[in-house]
Formats: structure tokens, C-alpha cells, sequence
């Protein structure tokens, strides 16, 4: 029998809430500046309306994020860890019941920008997604290999940057895959838009009844 | 009196062995993909036969960034950190005369991939060298005050992208002065090779007798 750590436990309990209030919580994970906020400010303004949203960011300090966040729509709330390198399952456990008090469906957790911490620290998410930008180089998938074969999507940022980087899509997807076959992918560019459409639809789809 | 833990004391051994050695050694932290391994890559090609040089280099997984800076006249060896956000003072002091038995006198330092952990774990370097890319925003050095306050020196990578960004020079230096008046700051690309003869005669510089 496994004996669950303090953070474990209060993972599940945040997995039976989410599951007993018919809410989705997504746990996003990646490398500081790779573009979680800007891809979570486009899609808030894509889903306001159609899809009720909610945010957890954290960081280890400032708000900046949460301020990017507002007025889109869904609830927000900002975590600073202080020293902590990754959100834990206590501190999301509260603020979720607040977040999601005027309906929201589908909560987004910005986790602290880090590419290794965050895969240990369960926070009862349905699932992890992790992202990876063109600018950081195509072997992270295998330099990094914990979060992104615990993730069953990826999600890949500033396609629009590619051109300028000689990016080697193929080399890329061949590290992902290496480290997690099957993983769903996407390749989108919030900023111009580009792979916005079936990302959305996507989201849209995890809440549809 | 302050109790050392076990990592604090083999930083003060390897702080003893680098002085008593005459070698310098800087500690090169940073996100993942920011450009440690890239801009490594180009200071060694322009150090080799006038600063002899040594690499450590540690990820989680793969020696793919002690095999790009192999055949650069330096010394390079490989920790695989596997679950571990950060190098430690044991294994990087185990390396330090191996690595310099050829008369290295200056001793890079590559971190994991990391703006949190690398931080609190002292490896008993002369100093840290943050690094920043201009693709990750320049808010970050707010967003991650510990590392920033604590390394009085920062290189800001990828300058030939920031006109693709709309890069704001002037509220990145604002953020990072913030954070640490009087941090020693390099703005360069080590792919056009702008910036790079000022970094590497401050290089020069720290091992000059
Ligand atoms: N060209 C381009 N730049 C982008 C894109 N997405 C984000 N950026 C830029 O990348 C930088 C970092 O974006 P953020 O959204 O702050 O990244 P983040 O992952 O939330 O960073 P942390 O929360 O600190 O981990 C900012 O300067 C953004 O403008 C994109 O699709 N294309
Ligand atoms: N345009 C441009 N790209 C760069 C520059 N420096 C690095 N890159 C690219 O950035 C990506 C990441 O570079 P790396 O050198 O692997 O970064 P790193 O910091 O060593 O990454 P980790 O060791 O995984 O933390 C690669 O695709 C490089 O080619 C630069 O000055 N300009
Ligand atoms: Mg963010
Ligand atoms: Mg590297």
C-alpha cells in the first residue's frame, strides 16, 4: 500500500472536487518565458462568452501574470510561491471552490515557469500540458524527459518566430514522440493567430457535456 | 553559529580547492533554452589557446550539450542530474581537478535548466552568471528575484531576435536594476557575434594573473 505524501493527498481531494463539480483543471507547464500567459490571454478572449473560464497562475513573486489575465472574462487569482519553484495541491485546493464560484468549467493552472519541478508536484489536475517554445531548441523533450513524458499534450509555441530560427519541426516532433509516443500535439502561434482554431476547438471539446 | 548543510559544506571545500588552485569558476544559470550551451559554444572557439578552459555541464537527461563543446580546446564533462532541478557542490567537486588536470584556469559551470533551484544550491563558484534571452520577456527578472538579486553579473542573449520582438531594452534594464542595482551586464548574440568581444575580454580579464 502507498503512503501518500501530505501533497499527494490533498491532490486527490482537489481531483474528487473537480470531478464532483463537473470542472476541468488543466495544469500547464513549461519553461519560464515560453508563453503560457500569452497563449492563456488569446485564449480567454477566444472562449469568453462560449466557454466559462478560470485562472490559477503562480509565480514566485509579482502578479504581472494574473494582470495580463483580467478582464477576459474568467475569474483569476495569482499565487506567489515565494522561494517555492512549482505550485503545490494545497494552496490551488483553495482557491479553486473562489474560481470557479460564478461557473466557471474549465480552470487553467499557470504553473511557476520551470521544466522539471512542476511534473512532481501533483495538483489533482486532469492532466498536464506542457508547452515548448521554437526558441528554446528542439532536444528539450529529451533533456527534459520528466514532464514531457508525463504530459499527454504539448503544446508548441511561436511558430511564428520558426522561420528565423532555421527550426527543425521534424527533429522536434521526433524528440517528442521519442519520450512520449502518442502525445497530442499542437503547433500554434498565439500571436498571429496561426494553429489558434484547433486549439480552441480542443478546449472547447473537454467541456462540451 | 550557522550550521552548514551538507551542500554548503563541499562549496566551501571547492571554494578552498579553486583558490588554492589558482582556477576560476562561474556558476551559469539560467531557463532552459536560453542559450548557456550556444553562447559556451562561441566563447570557447575564441578562448582556445589564449584562456585555458574546462565545462561542466549538467541536465537531467542526455550529454547532448557536453558533446556540442567537445573539440573547442576544453576540457568538458557531463552530470546527469536525472531527477534533480539543480547541480550539487558533491558531484561538481568530485569533477573540478579532473577537469582542469590539463591547467584549466577558468571553469565554466553549466546549470540545469532552471530560474528557482540552481539558486539556493551554492557549488562553491567565484560567482553566478545569470543568463536572459530576449525571447522570454523582460519582466522575468522580477518574476524570479532570487536568482537576479543574487548574481552580480547577467548576459542578455539572443540580441539579433530583439527586433522581431519588439524587444524593450530600456524595461529590461529597468527590471533587472530593480532587482540588483549595479548588476554587471552584457547585451550580445552569439550567433551574429554582436556583443561578444566585450564578453570575451571581461573573460580574459578574470584570469589574467
Ligand atoms: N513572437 C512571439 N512571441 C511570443 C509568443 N507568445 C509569447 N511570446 C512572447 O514571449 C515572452 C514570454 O511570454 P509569456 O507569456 O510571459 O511567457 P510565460 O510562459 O507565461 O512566462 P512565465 O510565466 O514567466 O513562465 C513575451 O515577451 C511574449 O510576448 C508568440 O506566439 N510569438
Ligand atoms: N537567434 C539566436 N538563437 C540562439 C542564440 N543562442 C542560442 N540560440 C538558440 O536557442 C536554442 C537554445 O540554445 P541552447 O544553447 O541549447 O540553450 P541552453 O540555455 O543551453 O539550454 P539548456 O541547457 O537546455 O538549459 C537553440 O536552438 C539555439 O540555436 C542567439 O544568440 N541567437
Ligand atoms: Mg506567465
Ligand atoms: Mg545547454
Amino acid at each position: 500500500q502507498k503512503i501518500l505524501s501530505a501533497n499527494d493527498e490533498m491532490a486527490e481531494k482537489n481531483r474528487a472536487w473537480l470531478s464532483e463539480n463537473g470542472v476541468v483543471a488543466v495544469n500547464m507547464i513549461s519553461a519560464p518565458g515560453s508563453g503560457k500567459t500569452f497563449l492563456l490571454e488569446r485564449t480567454l478572449e477566444r472562449l469568453n462568452g462560449s466557454v466559462p473560464c478560470a485562472v490559477i497562475t503562480g509565480d514566485q513573486q509579482t502578479d504581472n501574470d494574473a494582470r495580463r489575465l483580467e478582464g477576459k472574462g474568467a475569474q483569476v487569482r495569482q499565487i506567489e510561491t515565494l522561494s517555492a519553484c512549482h505550485l503545490d495541491a494545497e494552496r490551488v485546493g483553495r482557491l479553486l471552490p473562489e474560481v470557479t464560484a460564478d461557473g466557471a468549467k474549465l480552470v487553467f493552472i499557470e504553473n511557476v515557469g520551470n521544466l522539471v519541478c512542476p511534473s512532481a508536484f501533483d495538483l489533482g489536475e486532469n492532466f498536464k500540458i506542457a508547452l515548448l517554445s521554437t526558441t528554446e531548441g528542439e532536444d528539450k523533450p529529451a533533456k527534459y524527459p520528466t514532464l514531457f513524458s508525463l504530459a499527454p499534450v504539448v503544446v508548441l509555441t511561436k511558430m511564428d518566430l520558426a522561420e528565423y530560427l532555421d527550426w527543425d519541426a521534424a527533429k522536434c516532433r521526433e524528440y517528442l514522440r521519442g519520450v512520449h509516443p502518442g502525445v497530442f500535439l499542437f503547433e500554434l502561434s498565439a500571436k498571429t493567430g496561426e494553429g489558434m482554431d484547433r486549439w480552441i476547438q480542443y478546449l472547447e471539446g473537454l467541456v462540451v457535456a
